[in-house]
C-alpha cells in the first residue's frame, strides 16, 4: 500500500506516545526519554498480556537504569525479544520484511524513530491479543489525528504479518 | 474535501477499519 511508505517514524512515535498513557503505568511516559529504560514498555506489555509477561519475565527487565545505557539497550533487547517470541508463540504470526528496531539507537540516543518502531509493535500485540476489543475501543476514543497515525501504523505491521 | 476518502468521510473511514479489527481473527490477514 503506497500510503505506508509515508509513514512519518517521528509523528509516529509522538501519537503511540499518547496512546501508551492510556495504559495508566506508574511511572512517567510523557517523554521519548521516559521510555528509553525500557520499564514503561515492560508494565505495558504486562497490562497486554499478564500470563505471558509476567512477574518472572518482568523481573528481567533491570528498574532505575538511570543514564545507564548500556542497562537501557540491555532492557530494550529483552523486551523487543519478548515482543517478537510473543508474536509467534501467542498470536501464531510472524512479523516479515518489517525493519526491526534498533535498540542502541533508542538506549544510547532516544531515537524517536526507532523508538516509534518499537512502539509500533507493542501496538501490534495490543490489537491482536485476548482483551483487544478493550484497546481497540480506546483508540476509537483519542483524538482522529492519532487515530489516524495508529491506523497507518497497524496497517503497515498487517501488511508484514503472516501466520 | 481532505477529509473525505471514496465517498466515506475521515470519521467512517476511522470506524470502519477499527471496527474490522474488532472481528478480525487472530493470524488472519487484515
Amino acid at each position: 500500500m503506497a500510503a505506508l511508505e509515508t509513514v512519518d517514524r517521528v509523528e509516529l512515535c509522538e501519537s503511540l506516545l499518547t496512546w501508551i498513557q492510556t495504559f495508566g503505568v506508574e511511572e512517567p511516559c510523557k517523554t521519548v526519554e521516559d521510555l528509553t529504560s525500557g520499564a514503561v514498555m515492560a508494565q505495558v506489555l504486562q497490562k497486554i498480556d499478564v500470563v505471558y509477561f509476567n512477574d518472572s519475565w518482568i523481573s528481567r527487565i533491570k528498574p532505575d537504569v538511570g543514564d545507564n545505557w548500556r542497562l537501557k539497550i540491555s532492557n530494550l533487547k529483552k523486551i523487543l525479544k519478548g515482543i517478537l517470541d510473543y508474536n509467534h508463540e501467542v498470536l501464531g504470526q510472524q512479523i516479515n520484511d518489517f525493519t526491526l528496531p534498533d535498540v542502541t539507537l533508542i538506549g544510547e540516543h532516544s531515537d524517536a524513530a526507532e523508538l516509534g518502531r518499537m512502539l509500533q509493535l507493542i501496538l501490534g500485540c495490543a490489537v491482536n491479543c485476548e482483551q483487544k476489543q478493550e484497546y481497540i475501543q480506546t483508540i476509537m476514543m483519542m483524538e482522529e489525528s492519532v487515530q489516524h497515525v495508529v491506523m497507518t501504523a497497524i496497517q503497515e505491521l498487517m501488511s508484514k504479518e503472516s501466520p | 474535501d481532505p477529509n473525505m476518502k471514496g465517498g466515506q468521510t475521515s470519521e467512517g473511514v476511522l470506524a470502519n477499519f477499527f471496527n474490522s479489527l474488532l472481528t478480525k481473527k487472530a493470524g488472519s490477514p487484515g
